[in-house]
């Protein structure tokens, strides 16, 4: 079951690195970066990150609807792993603008592991398909969310968005879905 | 079966992307830093990657073998990679010295997706424990010795280093182990 180790790979090699410093890098952002009072609510301090069903994964989410827009980068966090000297991990901010024009900013990103499931799924070699995807979509955010759930280096620090693929005629349909996360939290 | 999974994702997310750059970075290395002629052979134009049986990984390859000192990294590579802007990769050049004292300069790492392993088979909420490790590292070094064999991005830029656990006891098992592979290239 791929889904399932790449949950954990997802949990263990980055969330569980990067989740304990995201509030200060935010704080040092915000220091230097002071045209926008728009960081409100707790749901702007957590990390968000997009699962969508289908596995559709953008590079920049502003090709995924124009209310989103690239503000700037967190900055860097550097750690050695594996041999590699200061692996840099790093995670972008967003201006997300509502019905009303008015931006709010925030982490979110996609879940990486979510290109390699639809990478193999397009790869006959790599043992599973379409219609099996979206199944392995469920099952990573499943076992995510329990491993999630039951950690205490990542307590309040993220939010798991999974995206439905059902409304993707709205163009706005992923601005919404992230304003509707940010509003839970406040 | 996790390891099959860490295979293609750490193909899918990483050697495809990066080994076709790795020849041009070591160029641009070698134009700036000109102290070390000791470059020669196609191995030293190739990632070389560590997987140890044991799935033991260490963060600084110099803690594991005094004849292996950190020399400085290749130039960054930036990829805007599922929301992330400009996620950095990078790899890092190793000078290994031989038996007569002569230092051999080349980019190695240990694989990353072991490190994912090794602490599964600590978290008993993950589903396997020691005794099958060792046969996960088996199936991740067969399952990516395979796709590597088929990828034409991949060709002649990469070698895989498996490393047996039964000779740890020797302090510069390690640095042997490279330079054999290294000199198998010239
Ligand atoms: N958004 C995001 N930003 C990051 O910096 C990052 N780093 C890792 N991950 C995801 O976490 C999980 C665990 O990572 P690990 O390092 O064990 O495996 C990684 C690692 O073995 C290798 N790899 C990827 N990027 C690098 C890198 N920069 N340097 C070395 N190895 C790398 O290829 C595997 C798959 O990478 P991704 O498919 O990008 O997703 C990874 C993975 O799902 C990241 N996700």
């Amino acid at each position: 079951n791929v889904a399932h180790g790449l949950a954990w790979s997802f949990y263990l090699g980055y969330l569980r690195l990067v989740l304990p410093h995201l509030e200060d890098s935010i704080a040092a952002f915000r220091a230097t970066h002071q045209s926008s009072s728009t960081w409100r609510g707790r749901g702007s301090r957590k990390l968000l990150v997009l699962i969508p069903l289908n596995a559709n994964i953008s590079h920049k989410l502003e090709d995924e609807d124009d209310n989103i827009r690239f503000y700037d980068n967190l900055p860097n966090n550097e750690i050695d792993r594996a041999g590699v000297r200061g692996r840099v991990y790093k995670h972008s901010v967003y201006r997300v603008l509502d019905e009303n024009g008015k931006a709010h900013e925030c982490v979110v990103e996609y879940a990486t592991p979510l290109l390699t499931l639809y990478s193999m799924s397009q790869e006959s070699s790599a043992g599973f398909g379409e219609p099996e995807r979206r199944q392995q979509v469920l099952l990573f955010y499943r076992t995510l969310q329990d491993i999630l759930e039951h950690s205490l280096e990542c307590r309040n620090r993220y939010k798991l968005i999974l995206l439905d693929d059902k409304h993707e005629d709205d163009p706005h349909f992923l601005s919404k879905a992230i304003l509707r996360h940010l509003q839970q939290q406040e």
